[in-house]
């Protein structure tokens, strides 16, 4: 399940965006125990000055970014804007049972977008 | 070490979470062990998230690859049930001694690539009321189980205050190395005596906590953030 992007397209400038992963969606509810799903969320939206310039609290810019914003304002057809991607993930835990019925915990390792960047 | 990948996301999916296949049909339904089910929530940062961006406070201070609750690097911790039968072993009966019983865990789920930290045997005893109330001096001995009724060389000896809680012992370092991968099964004969009775005990259940590390699961980013 994602969050609709109002009017289509990228929507607003570069942010994190809902999207919730249903284990139930991929038909494995019978065998994972928890979570019944989780928020991996996911990037989208403008990276044209100022959105590349970072709000308050928001994720450090990379210069380059700015570069490119900067060149692209100048010139359009030069390069393109900045990408929107994850600036910031964290883990999630799966408890499932296995093949051969053992109860297993694994944990991964940058699973959800915490917050987006322009890069 | 998967086989190709079937088409489609869940496939996919699957392999990036490092599983080779889905279980086939639903498992047999058995009680989650609370220790997995404490170890799960103090895990899972997800339990407490409301929307994107927010995370709840002390989750990023975890250390990745590393199991806080148990002191160990590691990403993946199985609850692997005994699949032995747990009936004493004939013999030693006979002879008037207390039971001796063979416990097997089947470790084949284990990937070659996964590094062991940590492996806890957990056993439950039962007994008449008398020989539980009697404390102190019970010695556990663990030994590797040898062709047919066998017995090979002692692995282990370890005292044994209480029978009320579950008998816990290392294994790591005692059934085999620490630098060794982990065997596909493992196969022990246990014994519980007390120095000073003849009391008998019998073994209610056995499991094995198993902690390891799967290098691939464990970028180095994470461990640099470490």
């Amino acid at each position: 399940e994602a969050d609709p992007v109002v009017g289509g397209g990228p929507g607003g400038s570069c942010r994190a965006r809902r999207l919730y992963v249903s284990f139930r969606e991929v038909g494995w509810h019978r065998w994972v125990i928890a979570p019944r799903g989780f928020l991996a969320n996911y990037c989208q939206g403008h990276c044209s000055l100022p959105a590349t310039l970072p709000g308050p609290g928001g994720p450090p810019t990379l210069n380059h970014a700015v570069l490119r914003a900067l060149m692209y304002s100048a010139a359009p057809g030069a390069a393109g804007l900045p990408c929107c991607v994850p600036a910031r993930l964290s883990p999630i835990s799966v408890l499932f049972f296995d093949n051969s019925d053992n109860v297993v915990l694994r944990h991964y390792e940058d699973m959800v977008v915490d917050e987006c960047g322009c890069r | 070490a998967c086989a190709p990948a079937a088409p489609g996301p869940a496939a996919a999916l699957l392999q990036a979470l490092g599983l080779c296949d889905a279980p086939q049909g639903a498992p047999k339904p058995r009680p989650v062990p609370p220790v997995m089910w404490r170890l799960f929530r103090r895990r899972d940062p997800q339990e407490a998230r409301v929307s994107p961006g927010r995370t709840p406070p002390g989750a990023t201070l975890r250390r990745p690859c590393h199991v806080e609750e148990l002191g160990v690097a590691g990403n993946i911790v199985r609850h692997v049930p005994d699949r032995g039968t747990r009936a004493g072993i004939p013999e030693s009966a006979a002879a008037g001694q207390c039971s001796r019983w063979t416990v097997v865990f089947d470790l084949s789920a284990v990937e070659p690539t996964e590094q062991p930290s940590r492996a806890r045997l957990e056993l439950r005893f039962a007994a008449e009321e008398a020989a539980m109330g009697i404390e102190g001096d019970w010695e556990l001995s663990l030994a590797q189980a040898a062709e047919g009724t066998g017995v090979g060389p002692v692995l282990l000896r370890q005292a044994v205050v209480s029978l009320g809680t579950p008998v816990r012992a290392e294994l790591l370092g005692a059934a085999w190395s620490h630098n060794t991968s982990v065997p596909r099964s493992l196969h022990l004969v246990l014994a519980l005596r007390h120095r000073a009775t003849s009391a008998c005990v019998h073994l209610a259940e056995a499991s094995l906590l198993l902690v390891t590390l799967d290098p691939r699961l464990c970028h180095p980013l994470a461990r640099l953030r470490r």
